[in-house]
């Protein structure tokens, strides 16, 4: 049977998405480009704690996670 | 409440609005009446006044679509992205487009309430961002709200009126 690819990979890619789409992080473009991602991710993640009032840590917490997978409207919440 | 940066309000007061499909998970008259009744809540706050037409452009294109729907912006399937709409310019601006990969409904909390989701979708329509007031319509997450009783919370009457200013009939 497949294997399910680790837990912390799928919530990478769920944050990754939705902070593309909802908080204009950049798509990542290359393996070189992970570090820089990473840290445009903990600013966005930080950006999106502040909108919903969450505690600000800038991580992948499950608070933030539980969020980013409630039903929503697809527009972004900062100006784009 | 937060309005979009830029000049984006209507210039106008007198709106129209066309529905260019629908749902299958509805019928005709649910979707028509569902969609009526989003744009009635911030008509009766404001001197926006919206009328129906059947065919042209109208300021207010409102499709349902699945994924790419072809505006730059594709759905993703069942839950996650709702809907999603512009704010006011000319062209794309002010339509609304809903997912039809979900499972609306006009009555009931199975599924997703087509009038709260449009009600919402039509804030960006006339001008208005997310709000961080949980209690707010114009708050990003999909929250089912009592239909029958439902009120235009007090954060979406004032962002609203920031724009166009309290209906005149009132």
């Amino acid at each position: 049977s497949p294997i399910a690819p680790p837990a912390g990979e799928d919530r990478e890619s769920i944050a990754e998405n939705y902070l593309t789409q909802l908080y204009g992080l950049p798509k990542q473009a290359s393996f070189d480009a992970e570090k820089r991602v990473m840290s445009g991710m903990s600013l966005r993640l930080k950006e999106m704690q502040q909108f919903f009032r969450l505690k600000i840590t800038g991580k992948l917490d499950e608070e933030t996670l539980d969020v980013m997978k409630k039903p929503r409207c697809g527009v972004p919440d900062v100006a784009a | 409440y937060s309005t979009f940066q830029g000049d984006y309000k209507w210039k106008k007061h007198a709106l129209t609005y066309r529905i260019e499909n629908y749902t299958p998970d509805m019928s005709v008259a649910e979707v028509d009446d569902s969609i009526k009744r989003a744009l009635q809540v911030w008509a009766d706050v404001t001197p926006l006044r919206f009328t129906r037409i059947y065919r042209g452009t109208a300021d207010i294109m409102i499709s349902f679509g699945v994924r790419d729907h072809r505006d730059g912006y594709p759905f993703d399937g069942p839950d996650g992205f709702l809907a999603h709409a512009f704010p006011p310019y000319e062209g794309l601006g002010g339509d609304a487009h809903f997912d039809d990969d979900e499972t609306f409904s006009y009555r009931t909390p199975q599924g997703y309430n087509l009038f709260l989701v449009a009600a919402h979708e039509f804030g960006h329509s006339l001008g208005l961002e997310h709000s961080q007031d949980p209690g707010a319509l114009m708050y990003p997450t999909y929250v089912y709200r009592d239909i029958d009783t439902f009120a235009l919370p007090h954060d979406d009457v004032s962002g609203i009126q920031s724009l166009y200013g309290p209906n005149p009939d009132v």
